[in-house]
């Protein structure tokens, strides 16, 4: 059976976007069925594969809250590898919809739950809240990734987001493991980005991945022409740094 | 009369804090009496400062929802020349607590209103959000700078804060020039920055300041001790933006 792996942090611009869509194309070169969903009313995922939030007939929104329509009809296949179900701002009034719905945070769980059967991986990339939304992604998971900046003020704040997912696991999601934490915008040649990633080693110790995602223009580039890194410039280090990524997550979840 | 700037982006991580807390300095060693407001519940702009959010005996939150708190009380002195009105996770109650009062809109507009005759400037750092914080501080706004990371995916969510501004210069401030748009980590040894910043610059002209804050560590080192970029490397060309911003924003503001 698949996993969903939640990309989550309530923090704005760490990484979720470029996590999901490259890390994506990565399992996919492995021979991992994938599948990538938008979850974030602003569409960016989908932004980034070219595509225009406002011209889609069918995004998550509509299988989302209604649990009668046909998910497959939602779902786009996409050069990049993975295939794709993308999302816009009508998404936004889902959370207002659910908020009185007996049952409304495991919405995303029922939705997701049959293709599990479809694909090895189902990443969800979660928007910059702590909202109903992110709260579906966390209750649906089997896996949680936290994109982190290597920055002093974006490390602190954490806290938050750890204790809603202790929250989650205690009352909605049981079989939750702990979170894996991925650092990311790392800038080698400064010692700033430098300690702070040895404060999370050290505050997280295994938790963290050995991959580590550096600073590079050429990750704000790819998505502009709707293109994953191992598209736009494969034999990068870049490339390279998601690749050896998708091979912890794998090992992490146990899928051979 | 004193002047209110709002800095506000619903996205997140776009340099909102790091503009407030150097620019707020920069002003101050113009001579300017300057005030910053800590708006957001994570208290960013509170630990920029050197300061613990959680060991604070009064912060905004007190003089925001409650009219009769002498607001002084909660004003601090800092090493960076701008005084501060620092904010923690109490902040976040006060939208729940506002949703249902009348005029919850304009509190903070109400809470500012005496400050105003002290200082020149006083700065307003939003959350990452257009909830009622960040509305309530459009609303006691005089000027909106709103800053944006010169990166293809960044500069999309615009459209949304723009509408947003309409309708609260449409509804609740009529007075509300055009918003100000701040180019920030800018990376000129790329294209891709620079095209993005091309692009910024078509679409808005005159509305993008001419000063451009660059991507660069120290920024991101600054405030580990608490220390604006003024006070942190005073010689160094960041600080000098900075001092070239303060400038432009006076000019613009026509406080002489
Ligand atoms: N390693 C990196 N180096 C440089 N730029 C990066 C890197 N990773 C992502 N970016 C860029 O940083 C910006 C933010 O990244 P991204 O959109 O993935 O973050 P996010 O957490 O999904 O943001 P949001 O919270 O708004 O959804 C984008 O412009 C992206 O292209
Ligand atoms: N010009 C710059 N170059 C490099 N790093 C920067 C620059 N400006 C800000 N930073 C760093 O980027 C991160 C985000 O900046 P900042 O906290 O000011 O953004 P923000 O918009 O206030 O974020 P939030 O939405 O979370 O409140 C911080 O770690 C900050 O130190
Ligand atoms: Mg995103
Ligand atoms: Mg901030």
């Amino acid at each position: 059976k698949g996993k969903v792996v939640a990309i989550a942090n309530q923090n704005g611009g760490v990484g979720k976007t470029t996590t999901a869509m490259n890390l994506g194309a990565a399992l996919h070169e492995l021979g991992e069925n994938t599948l990538l969903v938008d979850f974030d009313p602003q569409g960016t995922l989908t932004i980034a594969h070219g595509l225009d939030p406002d011209s889609l007939s069918s995004t998550i929104y509509n299988a989302f809250v209604n649990p009668d329509f046909d998910i497959r009809e939602a779902i786009l296949c996409s050069e990049n590898g993975a295939d794709l179900i993308p999302a816009n701002i009508d998404l936004s009034a889902a959370e207002v919809e659910l908020l009185s719905e007996l049952g409304r945070e495991t919405y995303l769980k029922e939705t997701l739950k049959t293709l599990k059967d479809h694909y090895n991986f189902i990443l969800v990339d979660c928007p910059p809240s702590l909202g109903l939304l992110t709260i579906n992604a966390l209750v649906a998971a089997d896996a949680v990734i936290i994109p982190v900046v290597t920055q002093y003020l974006r490390f602190r704040g954490m806290k938050l987001l750890l204790d809603t997912l202790e929250r989650v696991k205690a009352r909605l999601n049981p079989g939750l493991p702990p979170p894996r934490i991925l650092p990311t915008m790392f800038q080698s040649r400064t010692i700033h980005s430098r300690e702070v990633l040895e404060e999370i080693r050290n505050t997280f110790g295994s938790q963290v991945f050995q991959t580590v995602i550096r600073h590079t223009v050429r990750l704000a580039e790819a998505p502009i022409g709707g293109k994953s890194i191992l598209k736009f410039d494969s034999a990068s280090a870049h490339a390279e740094a998601y690749r050896q990524l998708a091979k912890e997550v794998k090992t992490w979840l146990s899928v051979n």
